[in-house]
């Protein structure tokens, strides 16, 4: 099954708020600038973090996992690739 | 774990209560922040002294909605609080909205949230250990917190393990006081003995058999059992097939016939059991041993002569190359009874009443003197007069 982009705003924005999407929702019209392939991405990583079953679709648990009251913090913080490497 | 790549440069730290929660005393906020960040001093150097006045390291607020930071609170639930790691500051900040609470199973409970943001604070990011205090999500009050060995391991690779203090075992487990052994339990010193499942849940090792179960100590079995499976277990049935607790989400998987049960702790998940075709797709009905194995975290299940390796990342979890022959693991039995991977590292196979120890590192049964395979009966349940397994497994 395949996910709509546009149907869940609040998942888009969690991915985003998170680290998972690298994009800014807090505009609402910029879910529409999201590739599918990116949203579906953005779900699996989240998924895989969370020790979800990967699908890369807003299942029920998936969605459950995103209810959970959580820390603030982002979970993907940036990644080594696009760190600044030491000679 | 996962390090966001900066720490303290120094051990003793500095910290303030600029800002409290309203209807909370401010004297039990004190004491649970202490507590909070004394449990990353428990396993380190560090030091936390709480500054009134001054430059301090780390600023602790309590704020609702926009607070200054950019980062707005959003009311009850949703995120709790946030707080910066150590090049951008250390500060914690708490949503005000949110009910924090002292040891209470209601509202939020401001020590183990605490806790969580102090690592933050101190350089960690968000673990994908679910049962780790580092995991981003809260899981509601739990009145035996232990800091996960994820976190302490997490901890230390910043800020070293703290030699000046009296440290956990050198083993990857963490004990507590040793536990009252009780020597020659009739059931488990019988010769040949066949168990249902072994394994390893919080540090604790429990043997399943029939519809009971025991728990053991370094050498032996402890006092007070064994114990109903439905006493300890509300809900799992007995005469389990086998059995694992995966480190990955802290959850402990019961096999037997074609379902399976999910527990935290010992508390059954909603919607179990269900179907080992469902959850475990590509593995086969009453197997008879089930581990996750050291060597690569993937989980492992063993019936009659084969065995299939189970990836819960991959599609499909079980490769069209599985099963493959037990013969594979050079050494062990066909039809074991049960495995697990031990507080050690190595993983065991148990089959008649004796059992098998898997080098990890040879892939093959270790040679040692006595022999493997060795009788259970000594060196598991503290049987007879030899004096435990201990000295044997730590060979």
């Amino acid at each position: 099954a395949a996910p709509v982009v546009n149907s869940d705003p609040q998942a888009m924005f969690y991915l985003s708020q998170f680290g998972y999407l690298n994009a800014n929702l807090k505009n609402p019209g910029s879910g529409n600038l999201i590739s599918e392939d990116a949203l579906i991405s953005a779900i699996k990583d989240f998924q895989a973090f969370a020790q979800l079953n990967i699908t890369g679709v807003m299942d029920d648990e998936t969605k459950e996992v995103m209810s959970m009251p959580r820390c603030g913090v982002r979970d993907k913080i940036g990644t080594a690739g696009r760190a600044r490497r030491r000679r | 774990y996962a390090l966001q790549g900066s720490r303290w440069r120094v051990k003793a730290l500095t910290y303030r209560i600029s800002s409290y929660p309203r209807n909370v005393k401010r004297s039990e906020v004190d004491a649970e922040l202490a507590r909070a960040f004394n449990v990353w001093s428990e396993y380190t150097d560090l030091t936390f002294t709480p500054k009134a006045s001054g430059q301090v390291h780390i600023d602790v607020r309590f704020a609702r909605g926009e607070h200054g930071d950019g980062d707005p609170f959003d009311g009850p639930g949703g995120t709790l609080a946030h707080a910066y790691f150590p090049v951008y500051g250390g500060d914690a900040h708490f949503d005000d909205a949110e009910s924090w609470t002292f040891r209470s199973y209601r509202g939020t409970n401001l020590f183990q949230v605490a806790a969580h943001e102090f690592g933050h604070s101190l350089g960690l990011s968000h673990s994908d250990v679910r049962a780790s205090l580092m995991a981003p999500f809260y899981r509601g009050y739990d009145s035996s917190f232990k800091l996960h060995e994820d976190d302490i391991q997490a901890i230390q690779s910043l800020y070293g393990t703290g030699k000046s203090k009296n440290k956990r075992p050198a083993s990857a487990q963490v004990t507590e006081a040793p536990e009252k052994t009780i020597p020659n339990d009739p059931e488990l010193c019988r010769s040949g003995i066949k168990i249902d499942a072994i394994f390893t849940e919080s540090s604790s090792t429990y043997l399943f058999k029939g519809d009971s179960y025991w728990k053991l100590t370094e050498d032996g079995v402890a006092a007070g059992y064994p114990r109903s499976i439905s006493s300890g277990w509300p809900g799992l049935p007995g005469s389990i097939d086998a059995a694992f607790t995966y480190s990955k989400n802290g959850r402990t998987y019961f096999f037997k016939g074609s379902q399976y049960y999910r527990f935290s702790g010992k508390t059954m998940d909603d919607g179990y059991p269900k179907m080992i075709s469902d959850g475990f797709q590509g593995i086969p009905s009453s197997v008879d041993a089930a581990f996750v194995w050291s060597g690569n975290g993937k989980i492992y299940f063993f019936k009659d002569g084969q065995f299939y390796r189970f990836d819960p990342t991959a599609k499909p979890p079980v490769k069209s190359t599985y099963p493959k022959p037990i013969a594979n693991w050079a050494g062990v039995p066909d039809n074991l009874d049960a495995a697990l991977q031990y507080t050690n590292g190595y993983t065991y196979f148990f089959k008649g009443g004796q059992y098998y120890r898997f080098n990890d590192r040879t892939f093959a049964v270790d040679s040692a003197d006595p022999p493997f395979p060795r009788a259970v009966g000594p060196w598991w349940f503290g049987c007879n007069t030899m004096n435990g397994r201990g000295s044997g497994m730590m060979q």
